[in-house]
């Protein structure tokens, strides 16, 4: 899923 | 989010506000490597494609948008803005940094582990973390061949340094709560952060003297 790879650190 | 990363992430902030801080009040950018933030930039732009494909947070996409102009303004200012450019030391800021541009990027290609799914984003991401933990190696090379930094510098080098090191407090954290890792950028982070440990280790030596290398 796309979510698996949203990132939330920078 | 947790107070490690927050601090990190401040950190690395600040790193971007002392060198601006050097360059006008010095009025020149004698000592700073425009090879490293060339590679900065460029790591910036390939991990944060991101924000044309989802949405995290507004303090996500407010420091992205930071890093990324902040480093663009300064490698105008390093390299073109009067009087500063004048300044710049090309002949010490000798680093082939373009020698690992072009491998590095064959070899991520090469070595990921999920092509299936993977897309070219999660390419360049992973790109951009091992990018990063060599990205500051120009700027050591120039301290280096001038075997001194001003303290201005040391302070911006620091906080550049440590801000990683609070990214390897953050993931500690959010392990011991989750049972979550990401190795690619654990193990990015821990090599930027030994690359750096020399010159951390001098900085806090220093204690405000002046550093010599």
């Amino acid at each position: 899923s796309k979510s698996k790879y949203k990132k939330d650190e920078l | 989010m947790n107070i490690f990363r927050f601090i990190a992430d401040l950190l690395h902030l600040t790193s971007f506000f002392i060198l601006i801080f050097k360059i006008r009040k010095s009025m020149n950018v004698v000592g700073l490597s425009y090879k490293s933030k060339e590679l900065y930039l460029v790591v910036f732009l390939l991990r944060y494609l991101d924000l044309f494909l989802y949405f995290v947070s507004f303090y996500n996409t407010i420091m992205k948008i930071l890093y990324i102009s902040l480093t663009a303004y300064l490698i105008y200012i390093i390299r073109f803005r009067r009087p500063y450019c004048l300044t710049y030391d090309s002949q010490n800021d000798s680093f082939p940094h373009l020698k690992f541009i072009y491998p590095g990027a064959a070899l991520v290609t090469l070595i990921s582990l999920d092509y299936s799914n993977i897309g070219l984003f999660e390419i360049c991401w992973t790109y951009s973390i091992w990018l990063e933990s060599l990205a500051i190696l120009p700027q050591l090379h120039m301290i280096q061949q001038t075997k001194e930094c001003e303290n201005i510098t040391g302070h911006y080098m620091a906080s550049l340094g440590f801000y990683r090191f609070f990214y390897i407090l953050n993931w500690i954290y959010v392990y011991y709560y989750t049972e979550k890792i990401q190795w690619i950028s654990t193990l990015g982070g821990i090599l930027q952060t030994a690359l750096y440990s020399d010159f951390l280790y001098v900085y806090l030596k220093s204690q405000g003297r002046k550093i010599e290398i």
